[in-house]
């Protein structure tokens, strides 16, 4: 469906891409994994 | 009214029928029979006059029920009354129906037209409502990813 | 007729000229069949008079003079009833319109306005159409942003149960208590190489 014209165009046309917004937590994901795979090293060194 | 003047032209001509064929026209074509029995001509005459009479009244009284002439020719009277202001013709047909049909449907289309624009600035509003609620939902999820990115860095 | 009268016809469901013809007709019928009776009437009298020289074909010429006679002003005066009430009760004056016809005079619609208002009708329509479907478009975004919104949260509780561990085990803050891990821990290897030393 093409919104042009309807009342509410600018925001259904300005919507986010959600699945960017989820594939980018997967990227917080693996970042925490690596810091806590980091810190499992630092801890067993420490150890 | 329209009524009163069918009554009053029919007995109109009646009276002149009547008047035209007068007895002495009448025993004058029967003169063979007149001069045998002249009261018995005068009486089949009277007979003759008041059976033609009735017989073309009670016609006119069929066709007034068959018509349902009564009830027309009293709504006419009324619809002549109301008008007796206006000079100028009125419409006619114009003998185009596509042409003539348009008017008539212009009252339902015109009712149509406001009944969607109700029904649009409802729709409108409606989906001003939600759109809000889209935003504040965009905003919650903006706001839950830079929460996110704040631990993420932290823990970084 | 010159003028077919299609308004009164409108009106009154037949046209006034039907009308008048089948009065003519009945009354031409009543005219002739009265006569008819006359005639019969008269020579029934003549059979009850016995040696009667009046024979029917002569009261049948009679009858005919009569009924010619008759028929000629019955035809006369007919076409001026007829005249007078196609004029006065069988018709709808020029400056009358029928109420069913008011929407004439209300709405007279040219063609090109009936299409303007035909086509703001479809563009309403499309319009509606289209602004339909975007609240739908906006309740599916609705939709989707409760599943983000749910994974986000549930990420979040992943951090916040980390912090949770943590605290539970007495590292509030992971970063200080990191430095002060490896403050103890480089302390214990001082006291451990200390000890090493007064070993040896």
């Amino acid at each position: 469906w093409s919104y042009e014209g309807t009342s509410q165009a600018a925001v259904l046309g300005s919507k986010p891409d959600y699945g960017r917004v989820l594939q980018e937590q997967g990227e917080v994901l693996s970042c925490m994994r690596l810091v806590l795979d980091e810190l499992q090293q630092a801890a067993t060194v420490l150890q | 009214g329209r009524a009163q003047v069918l009554a009053t032209l029919v007995d109109t001509f009646l009276e002149k029928l009547v008047a035209a064929g007068s007895y002495q026209r009448f025993a004058n074509c029967y003169r063979c029979f007149y001069r045998l029995q002249p009261e018995m001509t005068r009486s089949i005459y009277d007979q003759f006059i008041s059976q033609l009479q009735a017989s073309i009244k009670e016609e006119i009284q069929e066709i007034k029920n068959e018509g349902n002439l009564e009830m027309l020719f009293h709504s006419l009277d009324k619809i002549v009354e109301e008008a007796k202001n206006r000079q100028e013709p009125a419409w006619r047909p114009s003998g185009i129906p596509e042409e003539d049909v348009r008017s008539a449907i212009v009252p339902y289309l015109l009712k149509h037209r406001s009944y969607l624009q109700k029904i649009l600035k409802e729709k409108e509003e409606e989906n001003r409502k939600v759109a809000q609620s889209v935003l504040e939902g965009r905003n919650k999820i903006a706001e839950l990813q830079q929460l996110i990115q704040a631990r993420k860095h932290a823990w970084q | 007729s010159v003028t077919p009268m299609a308004y009164e016809t409108q009106f009154f469901g037949f046209t006034p000229q039907t009308c008048m013809l089948r009065i003519y007709i009945a009354f031409q019928d009543y005219l002739f069949e009265t006569m008819l009776v006359v005639e019969g009437v008269i020579l029934k009298k003549l059979r009850s008079f016995p040696g009667c020289e009046i024979g029917a074909l002569q009261i049948r010429k009679s009858t005919e003079k009569f009924l010619f006679f008759m028929k000629d002003h019955f035809d006369k005066l007919f076409s001026k009833m007829e005249e007078m009430l196609l004029q006065l009760v069988l018709t709808i004056p020029e400056n009358v319109l029928l109420p069913e016809d008011k929407v004439h005079e209300q709405y007279p619609y040219t063609k090109d306005e009936f299409q303007a208002l035909q086509d703001e009708i479809n563009r309403l329509q499309q319009q509606y159409r289209a602004e339909a479907s975007a609240g739908q478009a906006l309740r599916a975004e609705l939709e989707e942003q409760k599943v983000v919104q749910a994974e986000l949260e549930k990420i979040l509780q992943c951090f916040d149960g980390l912090e949770n561990i943590c605290r539970e085990h007495g590292t509030g803050n992971f970063k200080e208590s990191l430095v002060f891990l490896t403050q103890n821990s480089k302390k214990l290897q001082g006291v451990l190489r200390d000890v090493e030393e007064k070993s040896k």
